[in-house]
């Protein structure tokens, strides 16, 4: 398997997404 | 079905299990919280090592497409992933708690976390109490802890006592903590622990642009970059809420604050493999920082109402 060399994580998008 | 064996080492037992060829992370993970009773079981995760680099069982992928020893039994260490911001807020069943306070406990002894003498001595006191119950001087006679590891050696090092002097000193604290339960003595070492500066930090060696060796530290807050020569107190923080952004390419990785005004972080760690740990433990440490701040789930709601009885 090739390896997945890139990754991201929006932190200020996840806290967005959370049903308040 | 065909099946291979795995061990599972806990912080005080041993398992072994039939694991399908075919499961999953999640399905080997779920058998062994099943059979320790364990339902809090977003702190933890399967460790393994792999080319002296920690590595951590993935839910949904297979256990066999893991990077892991093939060789019978294939080894995890079930072992808290992620720490509470607040220990006696968050960790509500017995086990829980239970299994905290043996991993903080060894990672202070073998001094991975940092403590000054006045308060190993104190948290050796609280160990004490959680093992042999009230202090009863009839019982626990001169020389009880003589087999008793209960100091980080740095501690022991740093003063001229003999393990006699030692014992009187961690056993007039102990004789303070009566009618303490098992649960409670550990509970307030790990009141105690949580306040230390390393507690529940994962840190990395990194190399800024300028190829300055530098730590970064994954914590229950945020990121922090530290001098290597002092793990205590970083440089830079940035908690969660302050971030826009992570994300790596390769060996780089990137912090991009909320705050425009506030340079991007850039940095290099040793192998794409680190960098892809450190994305994991911040999404790990990020989606339990959000729920903390949301009210409880139903799950937890009903564990606290249980526990309460």
């Amino acid at each position: 398997l090739r390896q997945q060399r890139m990754g991201t994580y929006g932190v200020r998008a996840a806290w967005r997404r959370l049903p308040q | 079905p065909k099946t291979f064996t795995v061990r599972i080492v806990t912080m005080d037992a041993e398992m072994e299990f039939n694991c399908e060829m075919k499961w999953k992370g999640k399905d080997l993970f779920d058998l062994v919280c099943r059979t320790l009773g364990l339902r809090e079981t977003w702190f933890f995760g399967l460790q393994y090592t792999i080319k002296d680099t920690v590595a951590w069982l993935k839910m949904d992928k297979k256990v066999l497409d893991h990077d892991v020893s093939k060789e019978e039994p294939v080894t995890f260490h079930f072992l808290a992933k992620f720490y509470p911001e607040n220990a006696e807020e968050e960790l509500v069943q017995e086990i829980t708690q239970h299994l905290f306070f043996l991993q903080v406990k060894k990672q202070i002894l073998d001094e991975k976390i940092y403590c000054p003498p006045e308060a190993s001595v104190l948290l050796a006191s609280y160990a004490v109490q959680a093992k042999y119950g009230d202090y009863d001087p009839s019982v626990h006679k001169r020389g009880f802890l003589a087999q008793e590891e209960l100091l980080p050696k740095r501690v022991i090092n740093l003063y001229q006592m003999t393990p006699e002097m030692w014992e009187e000193r961690i056993t007039a604290w102990y004789a303070e903590h009566r009618g303490r339960a098992r649960d409670e003595a550990e509970m307030e070492y790990l009141k105690i622990a949580q306040d230390l500066e390393m507690y529940g930090v994962n840190y990395f060696a990194i190399r800024n642009k300028k190829g300055t060796e530098l730590l970064l530290g994954v914590d229950a807050l945020g990121l922090h970059i530290y001098d290597p020569e002092n793990r205590l107190t970083p440089k830079i923080s940035f908690p969660w809420n302050e971030i826009r952004n992570i994300s790596y390419s390769d060996k780089e990785f990137t912090i991009k604050p909320l705050d425009k005004k506030i340079d991007v972080f850039k940095f290099n760690s040793s192998k794409l493999r680190v960098n892809k740990l450190i994305l994991q433990l911040c999404i790990g440490n990020h989606d339990l920082f959000m729920r903390r701040r949301k009210a409880d789930s139903l799950e937890v709601q009903q564990m606290k109402a249980q526990a309460r009885e």
